[in-house]
C-alpha cells in the first residue's frame, strides 16, 4: 500500500509543470524515504532528477517499493482538476495498474477521486557521480528565468563564465550580442534576493537555451536557484522545494570542435 | 562547429 498526502496540491501541480515540458512520461518510484524520479529527455541531453522526502508529506505511508509509470500529459489533466487550496492524495495498492488521485477542499465539503491507468516504462538509470564543482552560483530564480529568456533571443546557446568577480551569461548570434554580468551582492536584505558565488577556479561553459529554458519552468517552486558547474561536465541546476526536496535538472553542455 | 554533448558521455547507465 502506497498513500502519500500532500495539504497543498499547488505544489505537487507545479513540479508537474516544472517536468513536463522535458518528458512526456516518467517512473515515479516510490519507497519508505520518499518519491524519486530520474529520467532524460529524448535526446539524452538534459536530465531531470525529483526527490520529494517522506517526511516532508503531510502523511506518508510505503509498505514496498512501487515503481509508478506515468503519462504526464494525463496526469496534468488530472491535476489540473484540483483546486489550488485543495488538499491531494496519491494512493496505489501493492502491483496496481493504477493510481489514485483524491482531492479534498477545505473543510472537505468537496471531495474528487480520479484514478489514472499506469504504465511499463523502460528505465534508464544514470549514475551520477558525488562532485565537487568549481563554481557554485546561487541566485534570484526569476533572474535566472528572466535572463534564460532575454539571451534566447540572440542565439540558440548561452555561455555562462563565473569568476570570482561574478558569473557572465553571453550569446550571439544574426542579430548581434548580448552580454549580462551579475556580481555577487554585498549586502542584502532577503537572503533569497542574494547572488552568492563559491568559486574554486574560474569555469566557462557553453549550453543550448532551449533546454535552460525548460529548467525554468521550476521558477514557482523556489526563489532561490543553485547553478553548479566544472570544466567538461555537465552543468546542475536545482531548485529546492521547500521542505519536501529538490528538483536538479543536469545539461550536457556544447563543445566547439 | 559546435556540438551538443549527450549525458551518455559524461555518465555512466546503472
Amino acid at each position: 500500500m502506497f498513500e502519500a498526502r500532500l495539504v497543498q496540491s499547488a505544489i505537487l501541480k507545479k513540479v508537474l509543470e516544472a517536468i513536463k515540458d522535458l518528458l512526456t512520461e516518467a517512473t515515479f518510484d516510490c519507497s519508505d524515504s520518499g518519491i524519486q524520479l530520474q529520467a532524460m529527455d529524448n535526446a539524452h541531453v538534459s536530465l531531470v532528477s525529483l526527490n520529494l522526502r517522506s517526511d516532508g508529506f503531510d502523511k506518508y505511508r510505503c509498505d514496498r517499493n512501487l515503481s509508478m509509470g506515468m503519462n504526464l500529459g494525463n496526469m496534468t489533466k488530472i491535476m489540473k482538476c484540483a483546486g489550488a487550496e485543495d488538499t491531494v492524495t496519491m494512493k496505489a495498492q501493492d502491483n496496481a495498474d493504477v493510481v489514485a488521485f483524491m482531492f479534498e477542499s477545505k473543510n472537505q465539503e468537496k471531495v474528487s477521486d480520479y484514478e489514472m491507468k499506469l504504465m511499463n516504462l523502460d528505465q534508464e538509470h544514470l549514475g551520477i557521480p558525488e562532485t565537487d564543482y568549481s563554481c557554485i552560483v546561487k541566485m534570484p530564480s526569476q533572474e535566472f528565468a528572466r535572463i534564460c529568456r532575454d539571451l534566447s533571443q540572440f542565439g540558440e546557446s548561452m555561455a555562462i563564465s563565473c569568476t570570482k568577480e561574478g558569473v557572465k551569461f553571453s550569446s550571439a548570434g544574426d542579430i548581434g550580442s548580448a552580454n549580462i554580468k551579475l556580481a555577487q551582492t554585498a549586502n542584502v536584505d532577503a537572503e533569497e534576493e542574494a547572488v552568492v558565488i563559491e568559486m574554486q577556479e574560474p569555469v566557462s561553459l557553453t549550453f543550448a537555451c532551449r533546454y535552460l529554458n525548460s529548467f525554468t519552468k521550476a521558477t514557482p517552486l523556489s526563489a532561490q536557484v543553485q547553478l553548479s558547474m566544472s570544466a567538461d561536465v555537465p552543468l546542475v541546476v536545482e531548485y529546492k522545494i521547500g521542505e519536501l526536496g529538490h528538483i536538479r535538472y543536469y545539461l550536457a553542455p556544447k563543445i566547439e570542435d | 562547429i559546435v556540438t551538443q554533448l549527450r549525458l551518455c558521455q559524461y555518465y555512466i547507465v546503472a
